[in-house]
């Protein structure tokens, strides 16, 4: 199983459609600063990992939506697809790619926005998602995404919060 | 709980061992429990000794030495529950041309059993790489995806000298 | 007490608009105060917009857009009360090469009216500086100085490359 | 006025006595990860700065003292000299060079260590430092010296810890 393709549609500073093929092994990712390479990393995260806003650098879920950057209008939806290749079906889904969409839309209602969850196009619902994920052991919370910063929050941090960091493991 | 605890910190502890040997090319470290008869009411030390020096305190090593010392924790921790996917936001920051290239040729070799991405702006980082995908950024605030970025064209990156390893 | 603060404050902020506008060639930035009114019941806000950007929040910018701003904000408060002696400790890890490139041009402007000593792994710095000292550690564990180290040489720290600008 | 020298000897990595002359304008320092140079920082603080030892990433002052290395016994006692080019009388001594010393040695006493003070080679005191580098407005408190993690801390901190950055110079 690895992830085959990132798409993305008005998530952060991606405006356009984007696709992003990936393929096995070792992908370097570069470019200036403020180009958006982080703003990949929350694409993925804002799929995998629904539960925390915190993980992608936004206030609220709808700073993810693409602000119009230097003279375009706001958009008021964004929508990232990861789409994975499951010959081994590590994800318990009988089918050879599985693609899982993620939407934020703004809203009228109370929270202001709209979350939407999608597994090969067809609705679905974030618990559905964690089950899936949860099979296939790839987890927004554990270390295997780490981002900017984090390494130099693991040089400051006590010697309390590095042992929690442990328990969460256990 | 207790038992629990302690067997997963002495699994990572053996990685930690291992993976800092090998990223700082010789020198050791290993991790210790503030209290180890009752190890949730304490902290966790990290001691390291990078090669040919004197065990000093984690807050008393350079900048490098510290960031090496974390991001060996982090692949130990990795390395215990091994998952098919990984991604590193510049976790080369902080290091010189030799350590950044360690760590390059570390994940090249961990790459060969589950998928790594990794955002860095080091040639030796890129060049160790499989693929390389460029983002940037025109005037219009909108990012880009560029497939096979000459690396030449990054000259605004740091990067080491084409003709030097 | 606030009198004092606000003309600090005031002058600050002066300094960091026109810093943050010439390092990031073209953005813009300011401080603000959370309460105007008691400055001292609530905290020191920074705004910052990239060149061709909408203005976000400090922590929606990106690593080296972050690192940009702070530099700035240092630089500003040490053009409120001129010294004679400046010391800067790898200021320039996060930024790009063209951003870095930015910072050493900047410094090597003050350093007409000041002592500079910028500690750095990066050769667009080592190049706008006047002269260079090599710091190295022989098997010994013992630091040892040396003088007109060879750039070239440096290979094993991050560098654009010698043919690139 | 200008920094015209540095000496150290068994001031941390700094074993063998070692001089770093410097010049006007711009000079930047580089070498490996390790080599020693914030070991350089600090002891420029630490003649400078003698109020606090956190600023020189030590917990006790006997940690600036050479540890031995590799395989050579630890040393007793470390000092670090910053001359200085004193042509325009900035500092209130009336000499073209002012040479400032500073020693820890390690002792018996409660402390653990002695700590002297020298300017041009005659005995003096932190109190006479003190007033010498304000009038020269020299400070190891200010951002005149960034030290290694200083951007990232500011990027990190609360608006309001912002804030005191500012009380401080006020
Ligand atoms: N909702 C949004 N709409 C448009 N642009 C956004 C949005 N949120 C963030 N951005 C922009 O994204 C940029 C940050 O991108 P990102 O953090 O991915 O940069 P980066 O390539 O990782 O750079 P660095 O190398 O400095 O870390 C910021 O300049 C910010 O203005
Ligand atoms: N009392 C001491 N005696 C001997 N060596 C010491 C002492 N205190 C610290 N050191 C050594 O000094 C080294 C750190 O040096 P320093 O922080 O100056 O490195 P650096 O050149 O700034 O590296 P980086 O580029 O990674 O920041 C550590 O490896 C540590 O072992
Ligand atoms: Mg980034
Ligand atoms: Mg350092």
């Amino acid at each position: 199983m690895y992830l085959k393709e990132i798409e993305l549609e008005n998530f952060k500073s991606f405006a356009r459609k984007t696709r992003i093929p990936l393929l096995h092994g070792y992908t370097s990712v570069t470019g200036p600063n403020g180009a958006g390479k982080s703003n990949v990393t929350d694409a993925i995260l804002f799929v995998l990992g629904p539960k925390s806003s915190r993980v992608i650098r936004a206030g609220k879920l709808t700073d993810l939506i693409f602000n119009g950057g230097k003279d375009k209008k706001p958009a008021t939806e964004c929508k990232v697809s990861l789409i994975f290749s499951n010959e081994d079906r590590l994800i318990p889904i009988d089918s050879n790619i599985v693609k899982l969409t993620r939407v934020v839309r703004v809203s009228e209602s109370a929270d202001g926005y709209y979350s939407y969850f999608y597994v090969n196009d067809r609705k679905s619902s974030l618990g559905e998602f964690d089950s899936l994920l949860a099979n296939a052991r790839i987890s927004a919370d554990g270390y295997n995404f780490v981002q900017q910063g984090d390494i130099t929050r693991i040089v400051e941090m006590s010697n309390l919060e590095r042992r929690r960091i442990l328990d969460d493991i256990a | 709980k207790k038992v629990g605890f302690l067997k997963i910190f002495g699994g990572i502890n053996e990685n930690f061992k291992k993976t800092f040997a090998e990223l700082s090319a010789g020198g050791d470290a290993e991790l210790l429990l503030e209290n180890e008869e009752d190890p949730l009411s304490g902290g966790l030390i990290i001691k390291a000794r990078p090669k040919d020096k004197k065990v000093v305190r984690m807050h008393a090593l350079s900048g490098g030495e510290k960031s090496l010392t974390a991001l060996s924790f982090i692949f130990a921790i990795q390395a215990h529950e091994p998952s098919p996917f990984y991604l590193l936001d510049e976790v080369d920051m902080f290091l010189d041309g030799i350590n950044a290239e360690n760590v390059a040729k570390a994940v090249k070799r961990s790459s060969k059993n589950a998928q790594f991405i990794q955002i860095s702006l080091r040639k030796v980082t890129l060049k160790e790489s499989d693929h390389i995908i460029g983002v940037t950024m025109q005037r219009d605030g909108m990012s880009e995806v560029v497939f096979k970025p000459n690396i030449g064209d990054m000259a605004d990156n740091p990067a080491e000298p084409a003709d030097q390893p």
